[in-house]
């Protein structure tokens, strides 16, 4: 695992964050639950809890599907290539390419969900962005969610040994649970968002 | 586009998964340092958004000491054969789709770099 230069992180003080979404995407509660989830991932294994605002300027992080040059100084590139960026702590913007193809799954695990394809799964790229919005920088471990690319047609969303040694070494274990060696099922934790 | 389950996605999802702003990388396996190849220049600025690059100026076609370093670091990132070269598994890494923010960081890496002090550290 990394971090950003000067190991940016957010303060003690938040460890309740909020995100929305850009009201221009008019996005579905199908696809605001897959954020839901992938927040759910990281709070499971941290001190920290996510909620779902409808403001987006009371909201720590702020969460949109972009297309080309959108103001940040990094354009997207259409589809495929890059597929979303985000930034350090303490600013929280997640932008995604509104040009890709994206598969919301319904909790499926699977390593492989399909074949060769462009369709890129939604939940394994908010998972990783997520890291980035909270600190974590790239990683070199092929399995762990921060390693920077995915193929078209994988799903992965399940945290690995080195995502969460990185995160706790920014926020430490989450206080309720077992530190993320043997995870509760997710159904039984109470982490906020909105699911 | 948001497709909710496998089996909405069109066969023409499947048929254009090659087609990619990167592949056309693919066709500068086997280029050398000292070599002048079109095409080059955009697998610099490749290079130089994700960090692995920090000169500033226009970036050329010629394979350069510049290129054959980031190259070197780019293989010790994704965990592969460090040999300066575009092979074919390199090639194979850089097409695939990726997250836009750089690996690198003021030219600092500690994708793999990082792993090796923390277990020295241990």
């Amino acid at each position: 695992y990394s971090f950003f230069p000067g190991k940016p992180r957010w303060p003690k003080r938040k460890r309740d964050l909020t995100y929305a979404f850009a009201p221009q995407n008019n996005l579905t509660d199908e696809v605001k639950r897959v954020f839901s989830r992938a927040f759910t991932r990281w709070a499971e294994v941290t001190p920290l809890n996510f909620t779902r605002s409808e403001s987006i300027l009371r909201a720590d992080i702020v969460i949109g599907f972009f297309s080309g040059e959108h103001g940040d100084g990094e354009p997207f590139d259409g589809a495929m290539g890059t597929l979303a960026h985000a930034s350090s702590p303490p600013t929280g913007m997640l932008h995604l390419d509104g040009d890709e193809d994206w598969l919301i799954s319904n909790g499926e695990i699977s390593r492989r969900i399909l074949p060769v394809t462009t369709v890129v799964d939604l939940e394994s790229v908010a998972v990783h962005e997520i890291g980035h919005l909270l600190g974590l920088g790239h990683s070199s471990v092929e399995d762990a969610i921060m390693f920077p690319a995915i193929s078209g047609g994988d799903r992965k969303v399940e945290l690995a040994k080195d995502d969460i040694e990185g995160i706790q070494h920014l926020y430490g274990g989450n206080p309720n649970g077992d530190g993320g060696g043997s995870k509760p099922s997710r159904e039984s934790q109470s982490t906020g968002g909105d699911s | 586009k948001f497709y909710t389950n496998v089996s909405s996605i069109p066969p023409l999802q499947f048929l254009n998964a090659t087609q990619n702003a990167w592949e056309t990388f693919s066709k500068l396996a086997g280029c050398h340092i000292g070599e002048n190849i079109n095409g080059l220049s955009k697998l610099k600025q490749y290079f130089r958004r994700f960090g692995y690059i920090t000169t500033t100026g226009n970036c050329t076609d010629d394979f350069d000491d510049v290129l054959q370093s980031a190259i070197n670091t780019y293989q010790k990132n994704f965990n592969l054969k460090v040999t300066g070269k575009l092979d074919s598994s390199t090639l194979r890494q850089i097409v695939k789709p990726r997250c836009g923010n750089p690996d690198l960081i003021d030219g600092v890496s500690e994708m793999n770099g990082g792993k090796i002090l923390r277990t020295t550290e241990k």
